[in-house]
């Protein structure tokens, strides 16, 4: 969709020996537009025109292709540069049992993923151990002890009592199974509610995990810069995950998140299912992103 | 003057972060600019106070013929349906609506008509039990038709005020799913024709320009009789709903603003441009 509006705009470009600020300026103003109607963060898009128009700039037009190829080509290129230049697999190293924590925001997917990564971790020959620590959503451990079923995988579940000790329950009977991987499904929570995020500062002091991912939904808007943000900023967090990547949204927040996070995008879920777990790949992202 | 005037265009700058940052998309935001360039033509806009006085007078015009009002003594069963994507909210809504209309004396019937979801039911009853509602379910059931049909023909016969129906979270690129949607409507209206009296869509606070693309395709399966935004307790404005409410004409009758059974409110414009900047 974006090739087909630059198509136009950048028609104006051929025959021009050099990029210019003059004949950049339509272009630009086209790619800041696509960026933002994909969910692109106001500011990270901004800024990513600002630099993509700086290497433009002055770029002596090669004989072998047209002004605008060049200019397509660098857009492209910066993006998969901002989203990571290659795939940054899971950290499992040290001695097990690795826990895996995963947090975001409410119904961003976190419970479905927990059972995916299981999963995923089991095909590789783990040993994996869901915990289910979400104590406050109705039926939220029903929920993961479900889907821990229907994989095969266990699930460790206690009912009244808090995140604390079950996730302190749950490390003792990984050491017993010798299991080596805990993967920790917590409540969805709003970043700004210093109550929760406490919590999850706390299961981190007392779990270390080796990665903390930060679940979001594919769909966010601009909030995902906010709720990234104060995620990182409050916890360790070490990778993200985008959900619901099967639905038509262009996903823009990857550029958001990973722009203001610094931080790897890991995984991407596009289903319901258990088997719908994908590894990030941002060069088909950048694709994606653009139309 | 000329000082004065570059002070108006960084601000004009900062307006223009501000409408794009709050979701409201680039066609929105950008009739809201002219709106507010022009009216700091007549009056300057010096500081948030005065944009926010501009925001509400022109929020107010385009919500002028919103109305949040659900019609439940319109019919008797009234059958409301939720629907929308996942994860967006719809079953806590549910909870939340039967706990509303609790609280005006009237009694209903929840249905669970998300026969997929790990735990789905099980989430769902327990809203029903806190909401104090009946509930009907099947938990062998491979697909909602049955138990749909089942409860509305429940609530007929026991002449409920409320059939509130829950319907589980899809996409609205999978055709096979918007199709059950389809389905679910026309089983619905096996019983009673002109229902369901009021189809919600559930839109996620959070969503970015594709809830407008949520409200189109959700609007073609089905009559959309109102919008419930959620979440709106985080960070997000949840801008979409206004260019969503423009295309579509449809009301904004709810947001949720939190987990609790009472954190539903009648969506207000006055309190909604309040929130942009809280
Ligand atoms: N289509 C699709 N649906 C998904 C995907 N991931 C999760 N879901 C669905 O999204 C909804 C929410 O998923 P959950 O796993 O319950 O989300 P959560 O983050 O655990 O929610 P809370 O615990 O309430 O914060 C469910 O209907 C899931 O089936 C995905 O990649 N694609
Ligand atoms: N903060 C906040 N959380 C909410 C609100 N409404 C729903 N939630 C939370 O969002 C998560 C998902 O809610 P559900 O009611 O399961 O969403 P759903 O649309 O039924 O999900 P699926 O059936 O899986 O598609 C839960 O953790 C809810 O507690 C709200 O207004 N504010
Ligand atoms: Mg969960
Ligand atoms: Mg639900």
């Amino acid at each position: 969709q974006l090739r087909e509006n630059l198509e136009g705009v950048l028609k104006k470009l051929r025959g021009q020996g050099k990029i210019t600020e003059a004949n950049i300026q339509d272009t630009m103003r086209e790619i800041r537009q696509t960026l933002l109607e994909a969910d692109v963060n106001f500011t990270v898009a901004r800024d990513f025109i600002q630099h993509v128009t700086e290497k433009a700039l002055g770029v002596q037009v090669l004989k072998s292709i047209t002004p605008g190829q060049q200019i397509i080509k660098i857009i492209h290129e910066e993006l998969i540069h901002l989203l990571g230049e290659e795939n940054v697999p899971l950290n499992l190293s040290g001695l097990p049992p690795t826990v895996i924590m995963l947090v975001g925001l409410q119904g961003s997917g976190k419970t479905t993923f927990a059972a995916k990564l299981a999963r995923h971790l089991k095909e590789q020959g783990k040993r994996p151990l869901l915990v289910a620590a979400d104590v406050y959503r109705p039926a939220a451990i029903d929920q993961l002890v479900r889907l821990g079923e229907h994989i095969d995988v266990p699930v460790y579940e206690q009912k009244g009592v808090t995140p604390a000790k079950i996730c302190r329950q749950a490390m003792e009977k990984a050491r017993q199974d010798n299991t080596n991987v805990v993967i920790v499904d917590t409540a969805g929570r709003l970043h700004i509610d210093e109550k929760m995020m406490n919590e999850v500062k706390e299961l981190q002091n007392l779990l270390h995990p080796r990665e903390i991912l930060f679940i979001a939904d594919g769909m966010i808007g601009q909030d995902a810069v906010t709720a990234a943000r104060d995620f990182n900023d409050q916890l360790s967090v070490t990778g993200v995950v985008l959900t619901k990547m099967d639905g038509d949204t262009r996903g823009g927040a990857a550029l958001s998140i990973k722009t203001v996070t610094g931080k790897p995008i890991k995984f991407i879920s596009s289903g319901e299912k258990p088997e719908d777990l994908e590894a990030f790949h941002p060069a088909r992202f950048a694709d994606r992103i653009l139309g | 003057f000329g000082k004065e005037i570059k002070i108006n265009k960084n601000f004009l700058e900062q307006i223009e972060a501000f409408l794009y940052q709050s979701d409201f998309g680039i066609t929105v935001t950008e009739s809201l600019l002219r709106k507010i360039e022009e009216a700091s033509r007549k009056l300057p806009i010096t500081n948030y106070q005065d944009l926010s006085n501009i925001l509400r007078e022109e929020f107010r015009e385009r919500f002028a013929r919103n109305n949040p009002e659900i019609p439940i003594d319109s019919h008797k069963p009234f059958v409301l349906l939720v629907v929308g994507v996942n994860g967006s909210g719809k079953t806590t809504t549910l909870g939340k609506l039967a706990y509303f209309f609790a609280q005006q004396g009237k009694k209903s019937l929840i249905i669970a008509g998300d026969t997929y979801r790990a735990a789905a039911i099980e989430q769902l009853e327990l809203w029903a039990q806190r909401a104090g509602a009946d509930f009907i379910k099947n938990p062998d059931a491979k697909n909602p038709s049955g138990i749909i049909y089942e409860g509305v023909q429940k609530g007929l016969h026991d002449q409920t005020d409320l059939l509130l129906i829950d319907t589980a979270g899809r996409l609205h690129n999978k055709a096979n799913l918007m199709e059950e949607l389809r389905k679910i409507v026309r089983v619905i209206q096996k019983l009673i024709p002109d229902a369901p009296h009021e189809s919600l869509l559930i839109l996620d606070g959070t969503v970015g320009q594709n809830g407008i693309v949520q409200a189109r395709e959700f609007g073609k399966i089905l009559p959309l009789t109102g919008l419930v935004v959620t979440k709106l307790d985080g960070t997000a404005k949840g801008g979409v709903l206004t260019a969503i409410h423009e295309k579509m004409g449809l009301p904004v009758k709810f947001v949720g603003l939190g987990e609790k059974i009472d954190d539903l409110l009648p969506f207000d414009v006055d309190l909604y441009v309040d929130s942009l900047f809280g």
